[in-house]
Order: structure tokens, then C-alpha cells, then sequence
């Protein structure tokens, strides 16, 4: 499991 | 994008229809808390600076920008075009109680110590509090228009499709951010009192007033 680095979502 | 995202965009962007549509047509923003539109002016500009650092897609762009521009066109329609109708009496709420402390706590806690991390980081505490002034508002006043109902149970169902999509994503996809879920859930978990009334009230065609 991971974080995104850049966020995709609003 | 799953469905629980999309419905949960739709909502949002539904709510800020209804909440432009409302001060349009009634030429008046009574009942509105201008402090919670500032809060949500502060939450859009402050996570949308990756607008000039990462690409995402031309819908995640676009909304982005939709979300930017009319949150600063509700902020010119209270405080100027129909300023005489602002219910500045009533909308007291203390927003530095809010800016702080969200601040502050970007600072500590927070995904990585740059710039713009800490500012995204900032804007996701201050969203989950920034509808606190407006909630405030209804309960000094005492009740809502069915309008002003119908644009905070939009606004509250937003976030609340949005839990569902992390979940989604979260066994679909291997992806999670704790600090958008944990926020999420206190910004949902706010909007339950209101939740309660609007199911049992506005939805069988009653008026929104708090019990005395």
C-alpha cells in the first residue's frame, strides 16, 4: 500500500 | 475514477449550482454564512496550486478551476452585488479559530515538509471545519430555506461519496491517504445533526427549524 506523491483526486 | 468519486464531484458541483442559483434568482444571500464561502475560497486556492505543477487530466483541470472561479464569484455576490441582503448579524463565527489551528496542524502533521504539500495538507484540515460557520448560522437563526437545505445536503454528500470511493480504492487500487480519509470522516461526521433534520424534515416538505 502506498501514497500517491501527486494527489488525483479534488 | 469510480462511481463513488463521480457522484461525489456531481454533488459538489450540484451543491454550488444550487447555492449560486439560489443567490441569482432571489437576489439575495440571506441564510448564507459568507465566512464558511471564504473558508471554501481559502481550500480551493490553496489545493489547487498543483494546477501549476502536475498535470492530472482535463477533467481533474477543469474542475479545478470551476471550483476556484466560483467560490470567488459567491464571495463578490455576498460582499458586494448583494451585500445589503448578507446576514452579518448572525454570521459571528470566528474563522481564525479554524485558519490556525488547520495551519498549525499541516505544519505537524503532513505527507511531506514542502511548500505545497503543506498548503494541499492546510486546505483538507480547513475543509473538513469550514462549513462549521454556516452550521453555525442556521442554529443561531433557528432554521434554513428547503434551498439552503437542499445546498448543504449536497455539499455534505460530497465528501461522504468520497469516503466510499477511498474504500473503493483503497482494495481496488492498493491506494490510500490517511490524512484525506481521517479529514473526510470529521467533515461527514459534522454534517450528521444536519443530515437528520433534512431526511425528517425537508424531505416530507417541512421547513428546516431546530427544536427550540
Amino acid at each position: 500500500y502506498h501514497v500517491l506523491a501527486k494527489h488525483d483526486e479534488l | 475514477m469510480n462511481i463513488f468519486r463521480l457522484l461525489g464531484d456531481l454533488s459538489h458541483l450540484v451543491a454550488i449550482i444550487i447555492l449560486l442559483l439560489k443567490i441569482w434568482k432571489t437576489r439575495s444571500c440571506a441564510g448564507i454564512s459568507g465566512k464558511s464561502q471564504i473558508l471554501f475560497a481559502i481550500v480551493y486556492t490553496t489545493r489547487y496550486l498543483d494546477l501549476f505543477t502536475t498535470y492530472v487530466s482535463t477533467y481533474n483541470t477543469f474542475m479545478k478551476l470551476v471550483f476556484i472561479m466560483t467560490s470567488i464569484v459567491t464571495i463578490f455576490l455576498m460582499n458586494a452585488k448583494f451585500k445589503a441582503t448578507y446576514d452579518h448579524n448572525h454570521d459571528t463565527f470566528r474563522i481564525e479559530f479554524l485558519i490556525l489551528p488547520a495551519l498549525v496542524l499541516a505544519l505537524l502533521i503532513n505527507n511531506e515538509f514542502t511548500i505545497i504539500e503543506v498548503l494541499w495538507t492546510f486546505s483538507i484540515y480547513l475543509e473538513s471545519v469550514a462549513i462549521l460557520p454556516q452550521l453555525f448560522l442556521v442554529s443561531k437563526t433557528g432554521e434554513a430555506e428547503s434551498i439552503t437545505s437542499h445546498y448543504l445536503f449536497a455539499l455534505g454528500s460530497y465528501r461522504g461519496l468520497y469516503l466510499l470511493n477511498w474504500v473503493y480504492r483503497y482494495y481496488a487500487e492498493d491506494h490510500y491517504d490517511l490524512i484525506a480519509i481521517v479529514a473526510g470522516l470529521v467533515q461527514t461526521i459534522l454534517y450528521c445533526d444536519f443530515f437528520y433534520l433534512y431526511i425528517t424534515k425537508v424531505l416530507k416538505g417541512k421547513k428546516l427549524q431546530l427544536p427550540a
